[in-house]
């Protein structure tokens, strides 16, 4: 599904030109569920925003789902995210003025023009299943950092996008949460063929990951796979 | 250092009053390095951000450092609580203009007016020991998610404070940043006789505590010690 051939990325912010990707090479098959990980710092949310088209590479090719990305101009782009992927930000991004079931059920509504009652189905679906439907009405500052990133969850496999890209998911949650999350995400990508690639430091997701990419220092040290979970 | 008696906590938002902590108590020493667990929205925050003087107990009574933090107002709780806490907050609540060596230098400028050069020193060590020397010039949102942490937990610490208090600080980094900053409040809390009390689904916290207080549903459950680490 993802091809990147030499992808490289360079952050000019008026000092010295930081090089937080310095070529990486690697291909991710449809429906994989796998893994980037790496030191603090070491590239890991650089890539995955250049594969969920929030940024550009500066150099090298990146295919996914058959377009190449970095050719997009920004509303292509935009309309290519809304179509196939879904986003777990590192941050979570929610909008501090909507609900939690609001934030939910914003995609629908702004990228994929969801009639109403097949909207409220699929938001409150999603709710249920991340353990959020006892506090979707309240707005982002009145969760507590978990509840928070459930909802940013939520919002991001709620289109049923082809890809997710999870950015941390899991970092603030305790064992059982994340683990039931965990399951509900290898459901999805039973049930809607969905490719999942993570960028985390839990061991609880690494042991379920299929395949390994080792990112440090903006070069990608090593990928390998392991056995299914 | 920190006693709580029957301390509770009610959010009112306009809906139903939602009852975070239901009348917790519990007893913590000086010098300790103690651990709240617990499942996501169980309560750790809210006692955390109570201890911390960030926000006022609904009912009980919470004495830190000999004061009852309950009864200060607005301007002796900010005074107490830049005397005497560092806090290490679950969004890191940088400020966005400052660059990461501002951001930690802020407490010493506003709260203890501590004299140039030394204050340089203490934020040059502090900013070296999180490994964030050659990111020092740069602001949050250039930044990774781990580094941001990593200037979190350097300003909570810079002011030698007598508690800290530790909100997942440790959920964006990888195993071996994380372990560097495990042993760096070990140290800091052998040389200069600090209490850490963490709020964390971390392990690696977990199993270094030694103290364990778990919260679930607003309610402290259990406590108990185990083996110094
Ligand atoms: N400002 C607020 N208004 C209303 N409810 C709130 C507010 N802040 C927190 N809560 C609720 O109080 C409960 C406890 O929140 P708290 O942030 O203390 O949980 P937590 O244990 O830190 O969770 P996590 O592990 O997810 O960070 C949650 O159900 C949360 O939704
Ligand atoms: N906007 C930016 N401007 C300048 N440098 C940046 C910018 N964004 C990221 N960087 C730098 O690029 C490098 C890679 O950042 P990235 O966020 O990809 O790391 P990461 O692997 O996700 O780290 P973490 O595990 O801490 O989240 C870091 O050194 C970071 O400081
Ligand atoms: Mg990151
Ligand atoms: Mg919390």
């Amino acid at each position: 599904l993802i091809t990147g051939q030499d992808v490289s990325k360079v952050y000019h912010n008026g000092g010295v030109p930081i090089e937080a990707l310095k070529g990486v090479s690697f291909s991710i098959e449809k429906e994989a569920f796998v893994s980037v990980v790496g030191p603090s710092g070491s590239g890991k949310t650089t890539l995955l925003n250049l594969i969920g088209c929030l940024d550009k590479p500066s150099g090298g090719r990146l295919l996914v789902a058959g377009t190449d990305v970095a050719g997009l101009g920004r509303t292509d782009a935009a309309i290519f995210r809304g179509s196939h992927i879904g986003f777990i930000f590192q941050s979570f991004n929610l909008i501090p003025v909507l609900t939690a079931y609001e934030n939910v059920e914003y995609p629908l509504i702004m990228v994929q023009n969801v009639p109403a009652a097949q909207r409220r189905r699929q938001v409150q679906d999603l709710i249920a299943a991340v353990g959020m439907s006892d506090q979707q009405t309240k707005r982002p500052d009145q969760l507590s950092g978990g509840q928070k990133q459930r909802v940013a969850i939520a919002r991001a496999l709620v289109t049923h996008p082809q890809l997710v890209l999870a950015d941390e998911p899991t970092a603030n949650l305790d064992h059982d949460t994340a683990m039931g999350i965990i399951r509900l995400m290898k459901g999805i990508r039973k049930e809607l063929q969905t490719t999942f690639v993570f960028s985390t430091h839990d061991v609880r997701i690494i042991d379920e990951a299929e395949g390994i990419y080792r990112i440090e220092d903006g070069l990608l040290k090593e990928s390998h796979n392991q056995g299914g979970g």
